[in-house]
């Protein structure tokens, strides 16, 4: 464990928490994308198989179950929650995500570390998290306001990879034999993704005033 | 190549 990881886990998990305690608080999930947040908990769904085979460490485990819970909760909170899912505003959120998971399933039996069931899962894991805040970054497109607490969460989610990225150099450094260019190559993809929202982001943050996304 | 080291990150 490094600091960079160890920060990105943390900014990771204050993300998923921020989302959460506003659904639970307010009661509404304006703006939010229930597509992304499906992609997530299928991400976690996919990725964190291993959670009963294989025992790394307790803060692996915990952190498992934590980011499986909250991301099947703030789904559940979209779809269920009898006042939630007033605001979830499905015309907007209508990016096909199905269109996402096809390729990523594709890609990660054609390009893996290892041909075997957990690999490959957690291959298209990987590839799937590249990609899942598209609908989140096409909504906000859309509805062009964006609330701070969402525009938090976008930043939180974007930094938590940034982080990684590093926690990756400083390993390929520090460790022999750590080489995972597919981890390498899904997580640039995914921090770019984030990257013109950050400029966005940035810029409204300098000059205090209310972020606002080019139409 | 040895046996894919598990992946013991998030």
């Amino acid at each position: 464990m490094n600091i960079f990881r160890l920060a990105g886990d943390m900014t990771h998990l204050f993300s998923v928490l921020v989302l959460l305690l506003k659904i639970h608080t307010i009661k509404s999930c304006a703006g939010i994308s229930l597509k992304t947040q499906e992609l997530y908990a299928l991400v976690f769904a996919t990725r964190y198989l291993d959670i009963f085979t294989d025992y790394i460490s307790l803060y692996n485990t915990c952190m498992k179950l934590i980011f499986l819970g909250s991301s099947f909760s703030i789904v559940w909170y979209i779809r269920r929650h009898k006042i939630v899912r007033r605001s979830y505003d499905k015309e907007q959120d209508t990016f096909r995500h199905h269109f996402l998971i096809l390729p990523c399933i594709i890609l990660a039996l054609l390009i893996n570390e290892k041909f075997t069931v957990k690999e490959v899962m957690w291959t298209f894991s990987l590839y799937l998290e590249a990609v899942a805040i598209l609908p989140q970054l096409v909504l906000l497109q859309r509805t062009r306001n964006i609330d701070n607490l969402t525009g938090q969460y976008i930043f939180l989610l974007g930094a938590y990879r940034s982080l990684y990225i590093l926690n990756w150099i400083y390993r390929y450094f520090t460790e022999q034999h750590y080489v995972h260019w597919i981890t390498w190559i899904s997580g640039l993809v995914q921090t770019l993704l984030y990257a013109d929202f950050f400029y966005y982001y940035f810029h409204s943050w300098k000059n205090n005033e209310k972020l606002q996304l080019p139409a | 190549d040895d046996d894919i080291a598990e992946h013991d990150e998030l």
